[in-house]
């Protein structure tokens, strides 16, 4: 018989605080609570380690399967495009995706398209260094899609395997900098069609329930490919993009765990949902 | 709107004389739910929604305001005195030098807030000296340089990448130059970084500063205690700085960081431009947390 399930309230209560704890939501915990209410309603196991897997099951279907890469990343070059809000780690990751592919044996080159914040170039020209990728720059104030267009021009010219776009942080909420984002997408793709072949947008683990707005608005200006949940070496969970990958199906491409170049990790679902009850 | 929203919650109530538990237990979990969507933080919403059912109950529900009106009031007023009661001023030396600095996480807008603030108080006829202690990300010392170079005001920083022996060197520098104002940017830490925590807890024993500012992201989420919490055991820092509020994120964590650590916030960063540093107030953080 299968009456309404008597599951510890005290236990599902706790298992709603890590959950809200780690910036799920309370409106997608609350659904999950509620799903995880009515599987257990069959199940002859009513246990809190069956209450807790059968959530970390919930959690882990929500992420979408990573589609084949392949014959994007065949693409000569391979432009990738990296966009978010402000401090959010774009800068940093571009250096460890441009080690990364250098040690795959690419030739890569990074254009630095943020020509607004003080030494933003700078900065790009140092993580450029280390991964032994080419760069391209102009002075403070360039328009930022010209940057974009000579890089992928470049790109194009002498053959690089990669070549990676760096833009400047930029709040959604500001419409002359989301169109200002628009016109660097269409640059590259009128030096090149088809590309971006990749656009990922920087998300910071610390970030809260902004993320799903975040996410909203950087789609509407331009195809958001993957997403990178920087910073998760710290103490945050990262918990707002189970949101994002609910609504929108886009798929975690890497994490950020530290500042070294190496620093980068492959997204696997199954450790990221392990570690919001670690 | 708040009130409007309890409405439909607090239909029932109309005409039942007192707020009691039972009658606002809806509206009270639609709070909740708007607090969480605010980013406050968990346990902090609990407290909050338990302070307001004390102050709401038994509450009579006059005739000229609404259920909805009475409760907002409650939950607006509370809010506000929770997130600034005690508003302070910076702690500006009369005489001698003054040395300011700004800790925090990652990204969260130090260096540019360090700019800020020296642009502020240059305009009080100070002699500034912004100190670059940040000898770890790429180009933050050029960052500070740029900034500082667009406002006319002087950056110390070494060759060596060491950020103690930097701060030593700055003060005899400050002393020897007859700067009055020295402002330190630091490097982004995480509070789970043994070493990077000490290296702060270091820089502090040197220069003894007059006000140490944690400038936090307003969109950070429930994480926002845990950082709060280990920085302000480990400097005990006199202040906060909430920045990018130019964003839409609703900025609950400042309420959640206010409960648990008891800092005021002392200063808004609402732009990227060195001009955009406000006075904190209360009020308006507390309509924008409520939505
Ligand atoms: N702990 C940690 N810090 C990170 C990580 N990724 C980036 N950071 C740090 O976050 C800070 C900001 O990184 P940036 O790469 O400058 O961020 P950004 O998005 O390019 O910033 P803007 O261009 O100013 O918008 C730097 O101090 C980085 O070292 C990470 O995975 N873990
Ligand atoms: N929109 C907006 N952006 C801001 C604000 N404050 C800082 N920023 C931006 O946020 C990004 C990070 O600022 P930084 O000053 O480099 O942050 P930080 O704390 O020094 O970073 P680390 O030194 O790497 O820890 C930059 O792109 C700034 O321009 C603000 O109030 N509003
Ligand atoms: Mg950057
Ligand atoms: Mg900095």
């Amino acid at each position: 018989f299968t009456g309404k399930i008597k599951i510890d309230d005290e236990t599902l209560e706790k298992l709603e605080e890590i959950l809200i704890s780690a910036d799920i939501g309370y409106e997608l915990v609350e659904k999950i609570v509620e799903n995880v209410r009515v599987k257990l309603k069959s199940e002859k196991d009513r246990s809190n380690i069956s209450i807790i897997n059968t959530i970390k099951d919930e959690l882990t279907q929500i992420f979408v399967t990573e589609k084949s890469n392949e014959e994007k990343i065949d693409k000569k070059p391979y432009v990738i495009l990296i966009v978010g809000v402000n401090g959010v780690g774009k800068t940093t990751t571009i250096g460890k995706l441009a080690y990364n592919f250098k040690r795959s044996g690419a030739k890569v080159i990074v254009g630095a398209a943020d020509t607004f914040r003080a030494a933003a170039s700078e900065q790009l020209n140092i993580w450029a260094e280390r991964a032994s990728a080419d760069l391209i720059h102009k002075q403070s104030g360039a328009d930022p899609s010209s940057v974009a267009f000579d890089t992928i021009k470049k790109a194009i010219d002498e053959k690089y395997d990669v070549a990676m776009i760096d833009t400047a942080g930029r709040l959604h909420s500001k419409t002359n900098l989301m169109s200002e984002l628009d016109k660097i997408k269409r640059a590259i793709n009128k030096v090149l069609p088809g590309a971006p072949h990749d656009t990922y947008l920087i998300l910071d683990a610390t970030v809260g329930q902004n993320a799903l707005i975040q996410a909203k608005e950087f789609i509407k200006v331009t195809d958001i490919t993957g997403l990178v949940i920087t910073k998760l070496d710290g103490t945050a969970k990262g918990g707002s993009v189970f949101q994002i990958c609910n609504a929108q199906k886009i798929p975690i491409k890497y994490i950020g765990v530290g500042e070294r170049i190496d620093d980068l990790q492959k997204f696997d679902s199954t450790s990221f949902v392990e570690a919001i009850f670690g | 709107d708040l009130s409007l929203k309890l409405e439909t919650a607090l239909k029932k109530v109309r005409g039942q004389g007192r707020l009691t538990e039972k009658n606002i237990s809806d509206s009270l979990r639609e709070i909740r739910r708007i607090l969480l969507d605010a980013d406050v933080n968990y346990k902090v919403a609990k407290e909050f929604i338990e302070r307001v059912t004390e102050k709401a109950l038994g509450k009579e529900v006059i005739a000229s305001i609404s259920p909805g009106q009475l409760i907002t009031k409650i939950i607006f007023d509370e809010l506000v005195v929770l997130l600034g009661s005690d508003r302070s001023e910076l702690k500006i030396n009369a005489s001698g030098i003054t040395t300011l600095m700004a800790v925090g996480l990652q990204g969260s807008g130090k260096t540019t807030f360090c700019g800020k603030l020296a642009k502020r108080l240059k305009e009080n006829k100070r002699k500034i000296l912004l100190v670059a202690a940040d000898v770890y990300r790429p180009a933050a010392i050029e960052q500070l340089k740029q900034l500082a170079e667009k406002i006319g005001i002087s950056v110390f920083s070494i060759e060596q990448p060491d950020a103690r022996k930097t701060v030593k060197e700055a003060l005899k520098f400050a002393a020897q130059q007859n700067f009055d104002t020295l402002i330190f940017d630091t490097a982004g830490r995480l509070h789970v970084d043994g070493e990077m925590m000490k290296e702060i807890a270091d820089i502090k024993e040197i220069v003894s500063p007059n006000e140490i500012l944690f400038v936090v992201d307003a969109m950070t989420g429930q994480d926002a205690v845990n950082s709060a919490k280990t920085f302000n055991e480990t400097v005990d820092f006199d202040g906060i700085v909430l920045t990018k509020l130019d964003g839409d994120a609703r900025g609950g964590a400042a309420l959640s960081i206010r409960s648990v650590v008891g800092k005021p916030i002392k200063f808004v960063s609402n732009g990227e431009k060195l001009d955009s540093l406000e006075v904190f107030h209360p009020d308006r953080l507390a309509s924008r947390i409520l939505g």
